[in-house]
């Protein structure tokens, strides 16, 4: 479903280079559940860019069933990312001016959903993720942690087949972490959605089939 | 040295009105280090703005040795911000348009810090968090992890009494964060500094003196 092939990522800061990927291959089968962990600055924010065509390696290649990231079109890019991929990012999720309501409609206004079954669909995920009576915040007025949870139910708006998720528990309490975890694993068993999840929790990590680590922009091993 | 009493906080969404603090007393002694946990909404964020004077409670009063906070002018209270208490926010700490080393500086522009002493201490509390190697990063070119590092940094840079620190290990790996709950042991320990964390990780939680349970806007019980 997903394949990285020998990931560079070089940034350029003045005259200094960070090597934030040094040379990462990774294969992800339809439907599989699988972790990232590593050290802060390890690189795992910057794969999870590259993966989901957020952002372009300096060398290598990535390909979404089949077809490489780097020869599609903007419009193709865009539309993969409408439709086929859900991101939960790390900080910075939401439109600071549209309410929780509206924030987790926009990608269904994309996707060309009529407004009935938009406010219907953005309804029901708000309240699968406990914020039925927080829709009609904006960003500024959630906690932190309903700032999250309302990202999440965003990102799986348009049924998306591949969530890529950017630490999306680290603002939630036990209850809500696990809460997510498990919905994410129902994602899974019940329509084969493909998801790797970014975390520094180890008991989250847990909950996927293998757990890939991370250590200074490549990957140094694998637990299952 | 901080002191709450009965504060209340309503916030107003439209026609709605949500109990943020629902009546919230607790005091802090010189040198305490205590930590706030709670589920996600209740209420964590909200009393440590309020204990910070960067929020007013609806009905209630904030005492810092001994001075009630609402009676304060502006210049006192942002002289108390300035030089007493270092804040850690749980989102959006740092300027996007200055680098790791400028957002350190900037408070002590505020004491008006010399320049050579601003750069030499901002340096120096950079290499604390393990950053030396990224002080001309802009926000954006940091991991989420080492931004959080440089905020810690930053809230640190005046030598103040008092550090309110929201969530400051949320996107930290586990080896960074017990090196920040270290770092704020040791201040305690040597310097005297009062500390508050508000923190969802139990491990973390386990360093200060008293832990402080929230639900829904209430403080509901105490762990020493
Ligand atoms: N500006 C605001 N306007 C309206 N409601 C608000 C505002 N800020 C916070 N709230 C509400 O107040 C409640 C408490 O929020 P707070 O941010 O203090 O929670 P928290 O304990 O820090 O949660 P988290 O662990 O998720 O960060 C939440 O239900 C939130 O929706
Ligand atoms: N735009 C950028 N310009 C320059 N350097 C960058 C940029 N983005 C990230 N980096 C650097 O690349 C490295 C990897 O960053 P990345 O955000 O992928 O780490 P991470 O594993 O997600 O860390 P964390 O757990 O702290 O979120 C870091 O050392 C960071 O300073
Ligand atoms: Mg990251
Ligand atoms: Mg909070």
């Amino acid at each position: 479903m997903i394949k990285a092939e020998n990931l560079i990522k070089i940034y350029k800061v003045g005259d200094a280079e960070v090597n934030a990927l040094g040379g990462v291959n990774l294969e992800v089968e339809k439907g599989e559940f699988v972790s990232i962990v590593g050290a802060s600055g390890s690189g795992k924010s910057t794969l999870l860019h590259i993966l989901g065509g957020l952002d372009k390696p300096t060398e290598g290649s990535v390909y979404i069933d089949g077809r490489n990231l780097s020869e599609m079109s903007d419009d193709e890019l865009a539309e993969i990312r409408c439709l086929k991929i859900g991101f939960v990012f790390q900080f910075h999720n939401l439109i600071p001016t549209l309410t929780a309501l509206e924030n987790v409609e926009l990608p269904m206004i994309f996707a060309k959903v009529s407004t009935e079954e938009r406010k219907r669909r953005a309804k029901k995920l708000l309240e699968s993720v406990g914020l039925d009576d927080r829709m009609n915040h904006l960003p500024s007025q959630l906690s932190g942690g309903q700032q999250q949870r309302v990202a999440i139910a965003r990102a799986l708006a348009n049924n998306p087949e591949v969530i890529l998720a950017d630490e999306p528990t680290g603002e939630l309490d036990s209850k809500n972490s696990h809460l997510i975890m498990k919905t994410l694993s129902e994602l899974r068993e019940n329509y084969g959605v493909t998801i790797i999840v970014v975390t520094h929790d180890m008991e989250m990590a847990k909950y996927a089939d293998r757990i890939i680590k991370m250590k200074d922009g490549k990957i140094v091993g694998e637990i299952s």
